[in-house]
């Protein structure tokens, strides 16, 4: 489903440059599932970000449904990635002025053809809250919400287009254990219907549930199994 | 150190009221050191936010270092916060436009008779940059930092004012194991200089560092110990 081929990403900051990763490889089949550990800095969130085609390399070549992503162009990419991929950001990337039901309904406004939202697709999305604990929030704005149930709602978000691939960054990080179980739960039967996930995680509960494990460090792929060892 | 009586908070929606903490009593004595835990939503952070003063209840009573808070004024209660109590916020709160030295910075800004900085507390703030391993990361914006670098400034920040109280909402949530227990590590000695720690938590090995854990449910107390059982 996604393979990158010694990818490099830098920032450069005038004085510094900050090379975030320095040559990783690593191959995603379609219906992984696979949770990306390593410590705070180490590249876990810039891998997944250009893993979600919202960021481009500095050099290396990274092949998404079988197409090289530097030979699109941004509409097609964008296309592709609102096609194929749903994203659960670290930092959740919520709409502080949107409810959460219209939070949830985003990504179907940038659908191929762009269909407007039907009866049909608010259903959906009232469905996808109730998975994760939110029926009682939809008219909620972000600020009136819990950490976890902000968390909750990147998640439904996400999922909302039926994706081929799920890139979770921390999906976990403020919720509960029993809630984490929920949600993890959500991702295993998503997985099992061939969906590919890759997530970032520093839980080693989490971690496990996915079918493998691998870490970085230092912008480099470091090793597989859980981290640290 | 603090004291909450009978704590209700209620937010009026219009056609909803959340009762967000629905009679929360408990006692925190000077030097203590504790873990709230629960599940999300259950209104740890409600409940962190009235003891930071952030916040003031719908019914009920807070003490804090000897004041009823509702008998003072608004600038008498922001001056008493400012001395005696460092906050780390569950969502960081950082400000986008300062570098990583300058969050740091931003309460000493607050001190009773508005000290300028001088070069000592500038100082002061690099240490503690070091002390959470961003000492490369002075001149980052946030924006250019990692989650667990932002949570990290966060910590950085709620410290400079050397706080009587340190109040900590999910401080570890983006942070590999490594990391956590350096942060925990600051903490605990912190405590032994006689500072109280009053620390919201979803992680057991981040509640087992505290004195004592009680956890909540539905905006009440529910017992003590360990969350889940
Ligand atoms: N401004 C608000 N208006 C309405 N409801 C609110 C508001 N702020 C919080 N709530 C509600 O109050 C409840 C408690 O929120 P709180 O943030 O204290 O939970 P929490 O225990 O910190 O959860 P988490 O572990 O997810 O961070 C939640 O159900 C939330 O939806
Ligand atoms: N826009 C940027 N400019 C400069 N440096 C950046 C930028 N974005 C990220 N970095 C740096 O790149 C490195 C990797 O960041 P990244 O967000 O991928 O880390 P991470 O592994 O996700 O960490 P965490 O576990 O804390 O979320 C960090 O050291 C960070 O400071
Ligand atoms: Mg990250
Ligand atoms: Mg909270």
């Amino acid at each position: 489903a996604a393979n990158v081929r010694d990818i490099h990403k830098y920032y450069d900051l005038g004085s510094v440059v900050v090379k975030a990763l320095r040559g990783v490889s690593i191959e995603f089949p379609k219906g992984d599932f696979v949770a990306i550990m390593g410590s705070s800095g180490s590249g876990k969130s810039t891998l997944l970000n250009l893993l979600g085609a919202l960021d481009r390399p500095t050099y290396g070549q990274y092949i998404l449904g079988g197409y090289d992503v530097s030979q699109l162009t941004d509409d097609h990419l964008s296309d592709i990635r609102n096609r194929l991929i749903g994203f659960i950001f670290q930092s959740y990337n919520l709409i502080a002025q949107y409810t959460v039901l219209e939070n949830i309904e985003v990504p179907l406004h940038y659908r191929p053809g762009h269909k407007p939202i039907s009866s049909r697709d608010t259903n959906r999305c009232i469905d996808l809250a109730q998975q994760v604990g939110l029926a009682d929030r939809l008219d909620h704005r972000p600020y009136q919400l819990s950490g976890g149930q902000q968390q909750r709602v990147a998640i439904a978000r996400a999922l909302v287009n039926d994706p081929e691939i799920i890139l979770a960054d921390e999906p976990t990080g403020n919720l509960d254990s029993k809630t984490e179980v929920e949600i993890m739960d959500i991702l295993r039967g998503l997985n099992r219907q061939g969906r590919t996930i890759i997530m970032v995680t520093h839980e080693t509960s989490v971690a496990r549930v996915a079918h493998r494990q691998v870490y970085m460090k230092d912008g480099l792929m470091a090793g597989e199994g859980l981290f640290p060892g």
